[in-house]
């Protein structure tokens, strides 16, 4: 079922979300990686973790489970324990 | 777990640092103490209230940033977190004041059922991707006084900590997430929605995209808050385009996430005689848009324009589906093929003809993955 169109205000909630909850990082300074998109991989990481379709993009269903009311402990297992 | 972090002691201490305004002191330390007992009936683990001094679990409501590094976000999104255990902070679990929490309604969330699963990290546990465990990230409202802890969550405690020696008879037990590998499954209602295929089963149901071969299992009160669970029939109106689930006497119409606004509505507002007590299915048929309902060994069609019963009916199950003696137990319609269901067996027909071309199972649809 289709929520509202996903804007640019939603892309920044997700980034936070996988920030948060799947420990992605922002890469700074001239490095270049070819063909590897950091979100686009945590959120397939994201979608993979709850039976969401994999496309590692930032889909309304996607985006709805991301708004649902949530445990604050990383789902990335270790990231908040290492 | 988190790498198999746990307490290397079986008698673990806790103190509540503070109190949440939204509830009496003391249904706080009920939620509490019943949320740590949770842990307690499946292990050897024992819980001793302290009131001063550094617990092994420190237990504490704050807003915003409260000193761990990890603000809390405000209303809604994060609820709570815990840490694993270890010495200082480790094992301590904080509770987001912005939230407004209660002892045991499903209008603000409960705090009981916040703190059983962050106890479960304090305890060991991380987070759980079966949809139906209590270690699912994802708050779902359940009744507090019937909670039995899922079997997926007493496995994964017990990894680390054994059962309990001394359980408490008869122990209770949880049913189990349905499983879309388990042959002898019968599903409650099949369904489809804007172009995916909806099974349930329980208080759950699969989504099936055409383009996936996973199904996606998700907690109908996640996906629909206001929905009955353990449904009796579904379908979808691509005439309203709703989805109407039934339970006993009543039915229900979502729009999108949204409950339509009236409903849940009597069978009767159907049309349906005011002495039926449950829908066994439904299917819309797209080619007369027309909707049949089963009820017992007869079945009705509804005119979905009109809003009309047709004149006619009911008429017997069998005197249009060839060969089908046993009970409906869910129905839908799939590329002009429909597809009637009787237990593990679906049986695929010519709704126009009324010849049936195969007798096949759950899975041809739902995928075991």
């Amino acid at each position: 079922a289709p929520l509202s169109q996903i804007n640019q205000q939603d892309e920044s909630f997700a980034k936070n979300y996988l920030k948060t909850f799947f420990n992605l990082t922002e890469e700074s300074g001239p490095t270049v990686r070819r063909g590897f998109n950091p979100a686009a991989v945590k959120l397939m990481e994201m979608q993979r973790f709850f039976g969401l379709q994999i496309t590692g993009t930032l889909d309304t269903d996607t985006l709805a489970m991301m708004k649902k009311p949530r445990c604050g402990v990383s789902d990335q297992k270790v990231a908040r324990f290492s | 777990t988190f790498g198999g972090f746990k307490w290397e002691k079986n008698s673990l201490t806790y103190r509540i640092e503070n109190y949440t305004p939204d509830m009496s002191a003391a249904e706080v330390d009920d939620s509490i103490e019943r949320a740590l007992q949770v842990w307690a009936q499946v292990t050897p683990l024992r819980f001793t209230r302290i009131y001063n001094g550094i617990a092994d679990i420190m237990i504490s409501f704050s807003r915003q940033a409260h000193g761990d590094g990890y603000p809390f976000d405000g209303p809604g999104g994060t609820l709570a977190h815990a840490f694993a255990p270890s010495t200082g902070i480790g094992g301590d679990a904080h509770f987001d004041d912005d939230e407004d929490f209660t002892f045991s309604s499903n209008r603000g969330y409960v705090l009981f059922l916040v703190a059983a699963h962050e106890f479960g990290h304090s305890l060991g546990l991380s987070h759980s991707d079966d949809p139906g465990a209590l270690m699912y990230p994802i708050y779902s409202f359940s009744n507090p006084e019937t909670f039995v802890l899922p079997q997926d969550d007493v496995n994964g405690i017990q990894s680390l900590y054994g059962a309990n020696e001394d359980p408490v008879e008869p122990r209770p037990t949880a049913p189990p997430t349905p499983n879309a590998c388990d042959s002898t499954m019968t599903l409650d209602a099949v369904a489809t929605l804007r172009g995916e295929m909806l099974f349930f089963k329980d208080s759950f149901f699969w989504r099936s995209y055409p383009q996936s071969a996973t199904p996606q299992q998700t907690r109908i009160t996640n996906f629909w808050p206001n929905a009955p669970v353990n449904i009796d029939a579904a379908y979808e109106s691509q005439q309203s385009d709703r989805v109407l689930l039934f339970k006993g006497r009543q039915v229900w119409a979502f729009s999108g996430y949204d409950l339509v606004s009236g409903y849940p509505k009597p069978l009767s507002s159907l049309g349906l005689p005011k002495t039926t007590k449950k829908v066994d299915a439904a299917l819309y048929d797209v080619a007369s848009r027309k909707t049949l309902f089963f009820v017992g060994s007869n079945y009705y069609s509804y005119d979905e324009a009109k809003e009309t019963m047709d004149e006619g009916f009911p008429k017997r199950v069998d005197e249009t589906f060839s060969g089908m003696s046993g009970k409906v137990t869910a129905a839908f319609q799939y590329r002009g093929f429909t597809y009637v269901y009787s237990g593990p067996y679906m049986f695929e027909y010519s709704l126009r003809s009324g010849r049936l071309f195969r007798v096949l199972r759950n899975s041809y649809f739902l995928r075991c993955t």
